[in-house]
């Protein structure tokens, strides 16, 4: 998982 | 005649080089962005549409990949370009900073065997997530009723109370081994902590400070520790104790807050910068290279674009 979508995922 | 114009633009990249017939100096120009993603994506378009009003331009036709706008000044526009960094990074904070009212200091705790802060760059955003952080370390198990062994010369709720008592020095232990890196920052604690607990042993501030207090250590060592931390509390009943505790220890943390943010914060440039890949704009240039097929690096099948099917070629 990139690290966007890791971000994204936790907001 | 604008007005059909304007309707018959079937993608952003359509209103590149136009204006309109009835002002010819105003013309069109547009972003586009990756919509790959979710709510990221939405602060994008968001960012996007603050740079290019300032820069005077007016957000006139939607599309979900992006905007067209009218205006005049090419040349502000290409110097607030220029800003999108930051832009992108404001939007972000903001959106954080917005969201912190809903819960978002409770995903920074992690159970009392595991990491228990379990991401940091949610607790240090505001007051308020300070205080979701220590309700919901409140709320956990391994505080309001923790699993204990049979203790010699103490009774099961007294047992409860000072392993609830050890585990909350646990958390707490953990925030300031986060903030610590700092020499001042210690310097505040010390401070703090005899403030809010001023007939507590100065001994239990050193356990804290050196990491002493861990899950690890034997229960003997947790037992004596915590009776010496409850010796300098005014004795309570064992909820409302733990809910005083609590309080100072949200005050304490809230003063070390900047510390936190400082080392493990979110960095809101480098996400701006990562999302940055994902904006087109007409005078934004990449390197590209024209393929037959776009088949470097893929070992069997026809790539095609998830979003409109098509062959991918750029």
């Amino acid at each position: 998982i990139c690290s966007l979508c890791e971000f994204e995922s936790k907001l | 005649d604008d007005a059909d114009m304007l309707a018959s633009l079937k993608r952003v990249e359509d209103a590149e080089g136009r204006y309109l017939k009835s002002d010819r100096n105003l013309k069109l120009t547009y972003h586009s962005v990756g919509v790959v993603r979710g709510i990221l994506t939405s602060i994008l378009h968001k960012a996007l549409h603050r740079l290019y009003e300032d820069a005077g331009w007016h957000p006139i036709v939607f599309f979900a990949e992006g905007t067209i706008y009218v205006g005049n000044d090419e040349r502000r526009l290409e110097e607030n370009l220029n800003n999108l960094e930051e832009y992108i990074a404001q939007e972000l904070r903001s959106f954080v900073q917005e969201r912190s009212k809903y819960g978002v200091g409770e995903k920074a705790v992690g159970p009392i065997t595991q990491r228990v802060i379990r991401s940091p760059e949610y607790l240090y955003i505001s007051e308020n997530t300070v205080i979701e952080f220590w309700d919901a370390v409140r709320r956990q198990n391994s505080i309001a009723n923790p699993n204990v062994d049979r203790i010699s010369h103490i009774s099961e709720s007294e047992a409860k109370e000072l392993i609830g008592l050890y585990n909350l020095l646990i958390y707490l232990t953990e925030v300031v081994k986060q903030c610590n890196k700092d020499k001042d920052a210690e310097e505040i604690f010390k401070c703090i902590f005899r403030r809010e607990f001023p007939n507590v042993s100065e001994d239990v501030l050193n356990y804290i400070l050196s990491s002493k207090i861990a899950n690890i250590k034997p229960i003997e060592e947790k037992i004596r520790i915590a009776k010496l931390f409850r010796e300098g509390l005014e004795t309570r009943v064992r909820e409302e104790l733990l809910d005083d505790v609590v309080e100072r220890f949200k005050r304490i943390t809230n003063e070390l807050r900047e510390f936190g943010e400082k080392y493990h914060g979110i960095d809101y440039n480098a996400k701006a910068r990562e999302l940055m890949n994902d904006v087109s704009y007409p005078r934004f240039r990449v390197d590209t290279e024209m393929w037959d097929a776009y088949i470097h690096g893929k070992k069997k099948g026809t790539p095609l674009c998830v979003l409109c099917s098509n062959r991918a070629t750029t």
